[in-house]
């Protein structure tokens, strides 16, 4: 059954790696993150230290939040506060050898998932995209 | 077989009806439309006319674009630009009646997708997240 052929899959089948996945480190200022969000057209990407580990998930609307002021957006702030004061260090992760069905689970709530391994270096993510796909196929056969 | 189940439900019975949804008002100014997508979180919404018929999508990245100026962001041009002008009109819909299959072959590509009636009435919207919910419970079966 198609279906049974999804749950073998691993984590690391299903990954975009991690030179295909845009991000930003995390002493870079929010200026600098919404312009590559902005750029790439994501909504939200990993954040990485200067030793490529992960950290946590930097999206445009915790940056525009930053920005509202008390009448109008006020921008120049953005120069002054760094990712790493704003991102969201507290999402769910996978590991590569972690499964079909782990990544379907942790997925209903988010639109990916960062891989990391054993010493929080950053691998890769899983995307909802990647698993409709895979669920698509089994629908038809 | 619970994936059987999942072929059968249609898409009135997956979706966020119209009252749930957040949206904006095409005539509106891009502003308030940046407004909204920070204050409820999502990084696109539908527009809708004042008819409340479907128009299109509007996402933060789309009006953030619109506010590059070469040196800087300029936020002031948001008040002059309304969302039907820079908005995404060319999006695949569906209708209530369509299929569970239906719905997740366009959510491949597409976070959501609105749902409209024969007139272009806003009706609602499918997204990934119910379709996931729906798939990992037919995983647990
Ligand atoms: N440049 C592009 N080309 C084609 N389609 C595009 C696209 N940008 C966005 N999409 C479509 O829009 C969906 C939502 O993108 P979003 O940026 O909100 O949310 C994305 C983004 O936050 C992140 N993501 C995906 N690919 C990434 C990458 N290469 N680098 C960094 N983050 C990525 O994972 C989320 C879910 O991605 P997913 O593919 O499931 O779903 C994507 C994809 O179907
Ligand atoms: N306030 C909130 N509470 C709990 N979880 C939240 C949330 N805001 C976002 N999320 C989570 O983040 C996912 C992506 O949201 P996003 O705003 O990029 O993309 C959203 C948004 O563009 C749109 N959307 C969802 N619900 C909406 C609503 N009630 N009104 C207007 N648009 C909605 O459909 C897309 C996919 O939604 P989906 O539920 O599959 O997936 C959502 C959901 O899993």
């Amino acid at each position: 059954l198609e279906s049974e052929k999804n749950e073998t899959l691993l984590v690391k089948d299903l990954m975009i790696s991690s030179e295909k996945v845009a991000h930003v480190q995390s002493g870079n200022p929010l200026e600098h993150a919404l312009l590559v969000l902005i750029k790439t057209g994501y909504s939200s990407v990993p954040v990485l230290n200067s030793r490529f580990q992960f950290e946590g998930i930097i999206s445009k609307t915790k940056i525009l939040e930053e920005s509202l002021g008390l009448e109008q957006f006020e921008m120049n702030r953005l120069g002054d506060i760094s990712v790493r004061e704003v991102m969201d260090p507290d999402v769910p992760c996978l590991k590569k050898n972690h499964t079909f069905i782990d990544a379907l689970h942790k997925l209903i709530d988010h639109p990916f998932i960062c891989v990391i391994g054993d010493n929080d270096e950053f691998d890769g993510i899983v995307t909802r995209r990647e698993i409709l796909k895979n669920v698509s196929k089994s629908y038809h056969e």
